[in-house]
């Protein structure tokens, strides 16, 4: 574990916790994508198979438990909560990411690092993570005003990834043949994403302006 | 054996 690994994994979380808060408080959803969210359920649904079979340490147990639960119960606020279902702005939300899933799906059965069940399942979570957010952005764009919850999630959340790189690099020069192109890859292609998104909402933070 | 590449990240 490393600084960088550390100011991730807690910006990571920062951005679930900020965005269940919102939901759970004031009961709405305005411009929040389902789809994403459900992407990211996916994501740690099979990224984290490995909670049963193999144990690393307590904090990796507990921060796994943590995504899970958080993904899952914004999915079934958004979905199921009748109050919160309401304010769900659905004919803006209308990427069909259920071909990102299966593009994903399939490039993990093409590129992996071992054909193993787990291990296909595993790079497939991290070659959607990296596009999960696109439904979310462009819902962004199609909604005029984003409050402000909803921009720190998404700064947090593409932070986080950022992070994420500085401990790979860390990683590489002082772990002897730490490698993992594919892990590297998805992880700047990820943030990369998010680069015309940070680039509006440090303007709207400069100017103290609302994001739009 | 090949050391069992452990994903100890999140």
């Amino acid at each position: 574990m490393n600084i960088f690994r550390l100011a991730g994994d807690m910006t990571h979380m920062f951005s679930v916790l900020v965005l269940l808060l919102k939901i759970h408080t004031i009961k709405s959803c305005a411009g929040v994508s389902v789809k994403t969210q459900e992407l990211y359920a996916i994501v740690f649904a099979t990224r984290y198979l490995d909670i049963f079979t193999s144990f690393v340490s307590i904090y990796n147990t507990f921060m796994k438990l943590v995504f899970l639960g958080s993904s899952f119960s914004i999915v079934w606020y958004m979905r199921y909560h009748k109050a919160v279902h309401r304010t769900y702005d659905r004919e803006q939300d209308t990427f069909r990411h259920w071909f990102l899933v299966l593009s994903c799906l399939l490039l993990a059965l093409l590129i992996h690092e071992k054909f193993t069940f787990l291990e296909v399942l595993w790079t497939f979570s991290l070659y959607l993570e990296a596009v999960a957010i696109l439904p979310q952005l462009v819902l962004l764009q199609r909604t005029r005003n984003i409050d402000n919850l909803t921009g720190q999630y998404i700064f947090l959340l593409g932070g986080y990834r950022g992070l994420y790189i500085l401990n790979w690099i860390y990683r590489y020069f002082t772990e002897p043949h730490f490698v993992h192109w594919i892990t590297w890859i998805t992880g700047l292609v990820q943030t990369l994403l998010y680069a015309d998104f940070f680039y509006y909402y440090f303007l709207s933070w400069k100017n103290n302006k609302k994001l739009n | 054996i090949e050391h069992e590449f452990e994903h100890d990240e999140l």
